[in-house]
């Protein structure tokens, strides 16, 4: 565990309490897409079944079930929550989960480190993280006002990956056996993904405006 | 363990 991890799982913690502080305070989900966040939900359940056969660390038993509790908590706002629900944008939020799924399962079917259940599943969670947001970012360029909790969010979201970058660069180079390629790979186009956002993020920061993604 | 290190991660 070095310091970049820490910032990264951190920022990772921060971005979904804001998102659940944002549902429970304003009583409103406007401009989160559910399908990113079922989709969240899905890497964790596939990632973390390792929660029933392998121990790290109590911190990492922890994070992984909060992380668990906190996606499905959202979700469950999301859809079931007689006040939330009203104000989830159905009609902008219309990515196919298909799209998104099926390739990630097929190549984590071919490129994976071992070819068992588990492993697979990881690789897939793996595959699927690195995606997910895009539903979250097409559904914010539709949105003319995004308000600032959900560009907050995003934001964090991607700060948590830069820094998880960072660990890995730290990893490569202090320990001997780090060879991650799907996990690097993955992670730059993960990373990449929010290089667009960030831009317009930094701009209208700069200018002290409300976030606006051009059309 | 080539990839025991990636499962440490969250």
């Amino acid at each position: 565990m070095n310091l970049f991890r820490l910032c990264g799982d951190m920022f990772h913690l921060l971005s979904i309490m804001v998102l659940l502080l944002k549902i429970r305070a304003t009583r409103s989900c406007r401009g989160i897409s559910l399908k990113t966040q079922e989709l969240y939900a899905l890497v964790f359940v596939c990632r973390y079944l390792d929660l029933f056969y392998s121990f790290i660390s109590v911190y990492n038993s922890f994070m992984k079930v909060t992380f668990l509790a906190t996606a499905f908590s959202i979700v469950r706002y999301m859809r079931y929550d007689k006040v939330v629900k009203q104000t989830y944008d159905r009609e902008q939020d219309t990515f196919r989960y298909v799209f998104l799924i099926a390739p990630c399962l097929l190549l984590a079917l071919v490129l994976n480190h071992r070819f068992t259940l588990t492993e697979v599943l990881w690789t897939f969670s793996i595959y699927l993280e690195a995606v997910a947001i895009l539903p979250q970012l097409v559904l914010m360029q539709r949105t003319q006002n995004i308000d600032n909790l959900t560009a907050n969010y995003v934001a964090l979201l991607g700060a948590y990956r830069g820094f998880y970058i960072l660990n890995w660069i730290y990893r490569f180079a202090t320990e001997r056996h780090y060879r991650q390629w799907i996990v690097w790979i993955s992670g730059v186009i993960q990373t990449a993904l929010y290089a667009d956002f960030f831009f317009y993020y930094a701009l209208c920061w700069k200018a002290n405006k409300r976030l606006q993604l051009p059309a | 363990q080539a990839n025991a290190t990636a499962h440490d991660e969250l």
